[in-house]
């Protein structure tokens, strides 16, 4: 059965881009593509670096072990107050 | 909103903002449920172009609906639908359209166009105007009827720095994670470092202790107070005794003459019956009578219909003991009066002692000039900060409670599905109200002095706060309780804009500072790196570090029970912080105000007295508090720090708990 799947929001270390990309955003779809399958749901590059995915908790972790990853966060649903 | 800004001193005050050229051009954003461009509140008469930097668009609208006031609309759903599932476009627009209300209310608070005759049936009528009714609106969807996701408010927190915004306003929460791992937070330090300032609600939480989100020091924390307005209606017993709730009720009235009354209780077969849950009431036992319900578990508005289903002609809404006094409004769709927790407590014993009990509802309008407000508001979050108890929070209370403003079209007042009634403005309550009040307060700051920093305007707003009434002196009061507030109840206090203005002094914070602060908390590099973006950041390995060096615009000191010795003594404990404070008014010479005291605490200024001789200079002091003795866990004391040069009033609220 397809392991469950959560949104996560990966932080990455923008100077860690290895010197073979010309563009973050390659450089986070191949470190997403390195662990899993899953479609990109955003980037980000403004107010942080990274982006965010449909991750199981496995590929969650193998991506928070990978070089220039700062952090792994689950998605939080946020209340209107 | 209509009141507040006569209740903030902003009416007839709009000279005090002087127009610095800049005011019209400073964008709140708003990330929300998104807005109904239809709105008179976005009329743009008057307003010059949009100002040549703006990047924002209007996507998912026709071109028509944006204009100079709302100038910038976008939607952000990805993770929504990523995680829900695709959307129910017959019931969510894939637009920045407002299905829901909230969006509407809060952007129009904010900035909304003076918009003259606004009322909700007649109630709280009066010109309708946001706190910065010159500024512009961008409004990002990031709420969707399933709720906001981080991924989301993420990607609408990039669109609005990236698109221009000088203010971010979020009326949301999601409970105070660690800061590396909230969202908000995140997304509120990368914004403070392009001098962005962002405002959010402290939560509805209250009035349990510890039950505030958004806490992160660069984030403006803004609570609930009430208004100097009420829309009473009177129960009137059998017996002839009557009492004073609040109705929005604006329908056919009941007769006069007093008709049979109910508590759900008893016509109910649930054990929870007292709620008037869906379902629950018994209609033989209700049908034409008044039936009271009990706050709790479901939506104040749905108890109403529930009642107005199961047959019944009237609700009478009482408050527990969570709520106290607290006379929240709602426009229940049949007659109804909410009832704080004494009144109903007396109209319960009636119902049950009496064979024949009657009553009706009597609605009498709108009410101003009521005393005393502000009251800290029941339901608004409290302190202290869990997340860093060293840093109080929340920073200011604003109005937040029956709030009246601009509502979308797709929903009723009440935004229950059942109904259909389609209003211009709302009545509605929380610190998603109190937050925008701050988000516009802000923006006219930012306006007036486009030279402050986002910390700078937050340290005007909160050292020029007041915590008592004006006349008596008297402490601000707390809805919960009756009794006096606390600054973990309001942190500085109410905003009073019109002296923001002008503070004298300023609390200065950049992200340098910030960045310490992180480093105080032993957050790694890794973790830094999350927050802060600048590579440049690092924690110094020779350097100690200290919460409390943080140049924050209050004080709060923690005292660990677990340093006393058996007897409880501790060795006289003290704490010393270091503030720098800087001048952004005339020369002056500012004295320490009466002597500092905190019950049970040494309070010692060092120098008592900073004299200034231009703009722009900074001075330091310190402040030491010595606890002679230690207090049992939990015990909290309260004072105040003011700073006069004899014109400002520099203020800093003190908390000292042991834990």
């Amino acid at each position: 059965t397809e392991e469950l799947r959560a949104t996560y929001i990966v932080h990455m270390a923008k100077s860690a881009m290895p010197a073979g990309y010309t563009e973050h955003g390659e450089w986070y779809g191949a470190s997403l593509r390195s662990v899993s399958g899953a479609k990109m749901i955003y980037t980000y590059d403004t107010l942080l670096h990274g982006f965010s995915a449909r991750l199981t908790e496995r590929e969650a972790g193998d991506m928070a072990a990978m070089d220039g990853v700062l952090a792994v966060n689950p998605e939080t649903r946020y209340q209107l107050h | 909103t209509t009141r507040t800004p006569e209740f903030l001193g902003l009416a007839g005050n709009e000279g005090l903002f002087p127009q610095s050229g800049t005011k019209g051009d400073v964008v709140v954003g708003v990330l929300d449920t998104g807005v109904w461009p239809e709105s008179k509140s976005y009329d743009d008469a008057g307003l010059g172009e949009v100002p040549s930097s703006w990047k924002g668009a209007c996507t998912g609208f026709n071109s028509s609906s944006c204009n100079r006031k709302l100038i910038g609309a976008r939607f952000f759903n990805r993770g929504y639908e990523a995680a829900m599932g695709p959307m129910d476009s017959s019931r969510e627009s894939r637009s920045p359209r407002d299905d829901d209300g909230h969006g509407t209310h809060t952007s129009s608070t904010a900035a909304g166009a003076p918009v003259a005759g606004a009322n909700l049936f007649g109630f709280a009528s009066g010109t309708a105007r946001g706190m910065a009714p010159r500024a512009r609106v961008a409004v990002y969807k990031v709420c969707w009827l399933g709720g906001c996701f981080s991924s989301d408010i993420l990607a609408g927190m990039e669109a609005a720095v990236a698109d221009g915004c000088g203010v971010l306003s979020l009326s949301l929460g999601g409970g105070s994670a660690d800061y590396s791992r909230d969202s908000v937070a995140i997304g509120a330090f990368a914004a403070m470092e392009r001098d962005v300032l962002v405002s959010c609600s402290a939560g509805n939480a209250g009035p349990g202790s510890a039950t505030l989100s958004n806490v992160a020091p660069w984030i403006t924390t803004v609570g609930a107070g009430t208004l100097d307005r009420d829309f009473p209606a009177y129960v009137v017993l059998g017996n002839g005794k009557n009492y004073t709730g609040v109705s929005l009720y604006a329908g056919k009235p009941l007769p006069s003459t007093p008709i049979p009354i109910v508590y759900a209780a008893n016509a109910s077969n649930s054990t929870s019956g007292n709620l008037c849950m869906p379902g629950t009431l018994l209609p033989e036992k209700v049908s034409g009578k008044i039936v009271v319900c009990d706050r709790g578990i479901s939506a104040r508005v749905q108890k109403g219909f529930v009642v107005r289903d199961a047959g019944g002609a009237g609700m009478v809404l009482a408050n527990t003991a969570a709520n106290g006094q607290e006379l929240v409004a709602d426009a229940h769709l049949l007659p109804a009066a909410g009832v704080g927790e004494k009144e109903g407590s007396a109209i319960k014993s009636y119902v049950a002692s009496d064979p024949k009990p009657t009553a009706t509802i009597v609605v009498a309008g709108t009410q101003v000039d009521v005393h005393p407000s502000p009251l800290v508001a029941a339901f608004s979050s409290r302190g202290p900060n869990t997340v860093t108890p060293e840093i109080l929070k929340p920073d200011v209370i604003a109005p937040g409670v029956n709030i009246l403003a601009a509502w979308t079209g797709k929903a009723g007042p009440t935004g229950l599905a059942a109904d259909t009634r389609r209003v211009e403005f709302n009545i509605i309550s929380g610190t998603s109200m109190s937050c925008p009040h701050v988000s516009g307060l802000a923006a006219l700051l930012r306006g007036a002095r486009p030279e402050w920093s986002p910390a700078a305007v937050r340290s005007a707003l909160m050292s020029t706060a007041y915590s008592t009434y004006s006349g008596h002196g008297a402490p601000i009061l707390d809805a919960a309780t009756g009794a006096a507030a606390t600054p973990f109840d309001y942190g500085a206090g109410h905003v009073d804009p019109t002296r923001a203005v002008e503070p004298g002094l300023v609390y200065d914070l950049g992200a340098r500072d910030y960045v310490d602060f992180l480093c105080a908390l032993k957050y790694t590099p890794a973790m830094i790196a999350a927050l802060a973006r600048g590579k440049s950041y690092a924690c110094a390995e020779n350097k100690t570090y200290s919460v409390s060096s943080l140049n924050y615009p209050s004080f709060s000191v923690v005292y660990s029970t677990a340093n006393s010795d058996a007897a409880g003594s501790a060795a006289a404990t003290t704490v010393t912080h270091t503030r720098t404070v800087t001048n952004v008014g005339a020369a002056g010479t500012y004295k320490v105000d009466t002597p500092v005291s905190v019950p049970g605490v040494t309070v010692d200024v060092k120098p008592t007295e900073l004299a200034f001789s231009v703009a722009g200079e900074k001075k330091s002091y310190t402040v030491s508090f010595t606890a002679a003795k230690s207090q049992p866990s939990g015990t909290a004391a309260f004072g105040r720090l003011v700073w006069s040069d004899g014109k400002h009033t520099v203020a800093s609220p003190i908390a000292v708990t042991w834990t």
